[in-house]
């Protein structure tokens, strides 16, 4: 029930501008910073499965990655010669991501919608299939790069010393009667033992579903072991659905802005 | 030169003692000048007090700030003055009437990111340029 836009302590002392606003007044002016926003409404997010997903963990990096710049910035210019450099503790935003990050005006992430394995052919059984909503992607936005985010936890006894293939898929075409058509996007040789996140670039794939959302049919991923026998990506450490939040698959995408918004008058 | 007396209302430009003096003569620039000079108000902008940490997960706020005070002879360095501030100063004082004092506004803004959650629960981290006064001056 508080005001929401106030002096400092020792202003309000000395100037008496400062009364609570009438809720008519409160609500105009969130539509005003609504707007300078960009945004039409008030999001009204599902948070079902927990603000400490994957997902908003990497973004909470980034948003602090950027904070900690610009306070680099500030230090650097009350003293020039005070090194810029500090250490960031970034748990999942790799320097690579901050490059992007430094020439983007806009990040999205995308959690994967599926929730739960779906019956795939005998064929296709150890396939994962991952989709994801675009639907919101602002216009005159362009996407400069895109990532698909997996993590792989070290896999103990079964393949010790062995090295396994994740291959990366592009779902391209989907009929009722037969398994979908897929497109290679990109194949890694990974040793059983190694733990931490996979990156794959996507933004050409990113940069066709943005322009033509109907072909936005959804990742899959399958892996091989070295003599070429399929397994479920469980068995080889990698995290989807049911295993833990902050480990929960994911897609990100860096964009630039293509032109001017411009707010609507009222 | 000046032209026909502009409507004025946004700018307090015009004071009856100010009026009275011409150019040549003294103005009293006393400390209490210092307290009405242009400079940097504090000003927060409370996304928790909107209501919004549902879906604005990071800043809780941020100081916006804003600029205030007057915009008086002689407008020195600090105060961040366009050259075209200092002449318009000079011609407020000979033309108090027709020419009002330049306007104390940013001269330096920065952009904050926010990091919110959209209807879907995809997370967006956007900078917005212009959203925050890092220095006032006379314009």
């Amino acid at each position: 029930g508080g005001s929401f836009l106030f002096d400092s302590a020792s202003e309000l002392q000395s100037r008496s501008i400062h009364r609570r606003l009438r809720t008519q007044e409160k609500r105009e002016m969130q539509k005003e910073i609504l707007s300078i926003l960009g945004l039409t409404h008030r999001p009204r997010p599902h948070l079902w499965n927990g603000k400490y997903n994957s997902a908003p963990l990497f973004m909470l990096d980034l948003y602090n990655a950027l904070n900690v710049d610009k306070k680099n910035e500030l230090d650097a210019s009350w003293n020039p010669n005070k090194s810029v450099f500090t250490t960031q503790e970034h748990h999942l935003a790799t320097v690579q991501d901050n490059a992007y990050l430094n020439e983007a005006d806009m990040v999205m992430s995308f959690v994967n919608l599926v929730e739960y394995d779906r019956e795939l052919s005998p064929n296709r059984r150890h396939h994962k299939e991952f989709k994801f909503n675009l639907s919101q992607i602002p216009e005159g936005e362009k996407v400069a790069a895109a990532e698909f985010r997996i993590y792989k936890e070290c896999v103990g006894t079964a393949f010790h010393n062995e090295t396994i293939q994740l291959s990366v898929f592009k779902v391209v075409g989907k009929r009722l009667d037969r398994d979908a058509d897929l497109l290679l996007l990109e194949s890694r040789q990974l040793w059983a033992v190694d733990e931490g996140w996979l990156e794959f670039d996507i933004t050409a794939t990113i940069n066709l579903w943005v322009m033509k959302p109907h072909h936005n049919l959804g990742l899959q991923i399958s892996v091989q072991t070295s003599i070429g026998e399929n397994i479920n990506p469980k068995e080889a450490g990698l995290v989807s659905q049911g295993g833990p939040l902050e480990k929960q698959p994911f897609m990100v995408a860096f964009f630039k802005v293509k032109e001017l918004h411009i707010r609507t008058p009222r | 030169s000046v032209g026909k007396p502009r409507q004025q209302s946004r700018n307090r430009s015009t004071y009856p003692q100010e009026a009275q003096k011409g150019p040549g003569q003294t103005v009293d620039h006393n400390s209490s000048d210092q307290k009405t000079a242009c400079r940097k108000h504090e000003l927060y902008v409370s996304f928790r007090d909107l209501g919004w940490q549902d879906w604005i997960i990071a800043p809780e706020g941020y100081a916006a700030n804003y600029c205030d005070g007057e915009c008086s002879f002689p407008l020195n360095a600090h105060m961040n003055a366009t050259n075209h501030a200092i002449v318009q100063t000079l011609v407020h004082l000979m033309n108090p009437e027709n020419v009002p004092k330049p306007c104390c506004a940013p001269t330096k803004l920065h952009a904050i990111s926010v990091l919110y959650f959209d209807d879907n629960s995809n997370v967006i981290l956007k900078k917005y340029k212009n959203m925050v006064v890092r220095a006032c001056g006379c314009h």
